[in-house]
């Protein structure tokens, strides 16, 4: 099965 | 002082529509060369970015930057009270709490039906029939806008004033990126097959090979499948597919949300996909001259 990712881990905060 | 006017104010009441499903506070930030909106929604899957160029305003003034925080129900409250003709302003002060928006109709029609809005409603500062007044205060009285703020009118204006709120948004470093793939279609066809796709399923493969982009979904009722093929030669620039192909990319995403992102589609005939394996697709819809508004999604991934 495949699972949502979030964002954080692909865009760093500022 | 910020003060920025826009002739089509179409475009901010379908800006506002286009994210309000999808966040609930943000901020407008305003500088001299834009006024732009990064903001995620609550379970920080996905972020919508939007951007203003001054240049597409026909009138522009930021005298130094502001962060605007908004209520994005509340603006699209506000924003409905415009006229898909009207030309909107909006004006703030470097420290006030309040935005003021102003709706200017396109013609002189529309003074009459004001006269007859204002008198509609209750605790009006000048008596009934005052229209020759140059200005009257009115209470917001309508029960979907109790509260949202004030109303006032000037002959042919509205002029509204929305509270402003401190948001602490946690803004995003996105970094430039070289997309493997980049599609443009036409953004009607883009919502159709999203809307199409939701009935079998919720979660979309978008799939780029040599032989065109392949949308697929697989349900309990059963799989659909779409395929759109290159068409960079169609008679209306609008019609175009185009892809533009790296290497293959195959990725899947949560339906719910690129359902949000299509509530966009007004806003220009166009919309271009950007796509690399194993990051957020881009989908982005290019608002004619003067800016764009773009969503990132996180893929699904491979538990």
């Amino acid at each position: 099965g495949k699972k949502q990712a979030g964002l954080m881990g692909f865009f760093a905060k500022k | 002082m910020f003060e920025a006017r826009l002739t089509s104010g179409k475009i901010l009441k379908q800006l506002i529509e286009a994210l309000k499903d999808l966040v609930q506070e943000a901020n407008i930030d305003c500088s001299d060369d834009e006024i732009s909106i990064q903001a995620m929604d609550n379970s920080h899957v996905s972020l919508v970015a939007v951007s203003l160029r001054s240049g597409g305003f026909d009138h522009f003034r930021c005298d130094r930057p502001l962060s605007l925080g908004f209520n994005a129900t509340n603006m699209g409250k506000i924003l409905k009270c415009a006229g898909n003709e009207d030309a909107i302003t909006l004006k703030a002060e470097d420290d006030g709490d309040s935005l003021s928006m102003v709706f200017e109709g396109p013609n002189q029609d529309r003074i009459a039906d004001f006269g007859e809005f204002a008198r509609g409603a209750r605790g009006s500062d000048s008596p009934p029939g005052s229209r020759r007044e140059k200005c009257w205060k009115i209470d917001f009285n309508f029960a979907t806008m109790r509260g949202v703020g004030v109303l006032v009118v000037i002959f042919d204006r509205k002029i509204y004033e929305l509270k402003l709120m401190d948001i602490d948004s946690e803004q995003l470093g996105i970094p430039d990126t070289d997309y493997k793939v980049t599609i443009q279609m036409p953004s009607g066809e883009f919502q159709r097959i999203i809307r199409d796709m939701q009935v079998l399923g919720d979660t979309l493969s978008i799939s780029c090979t040599k032989e065109g982009v392949k949308f697929g979904v697989q349900g309990d009722l059963g799989t659909g499948n779409v395929l759109i093929r290159q068409n960079a030669h169609a008679e209306k620039d609008e019609d175009r597919v185009m892809i533009e192909m790296e290497e293959p990319v195959e990725l899947t995403f949560a339906l719910r949300y690129l359902n949000f992102f299509t509530k966009a589609t007004n806003l220009g005939p166009t919309v271009i996909l950007n796509m690399s394996p194993d990051v957020p697709i881009v989908v982005e819809y290019p608002i004619g001259e003067t800016g764009h508004i773009k969503y990132y999604l996180a893929p699904k991934i491979d538990e």
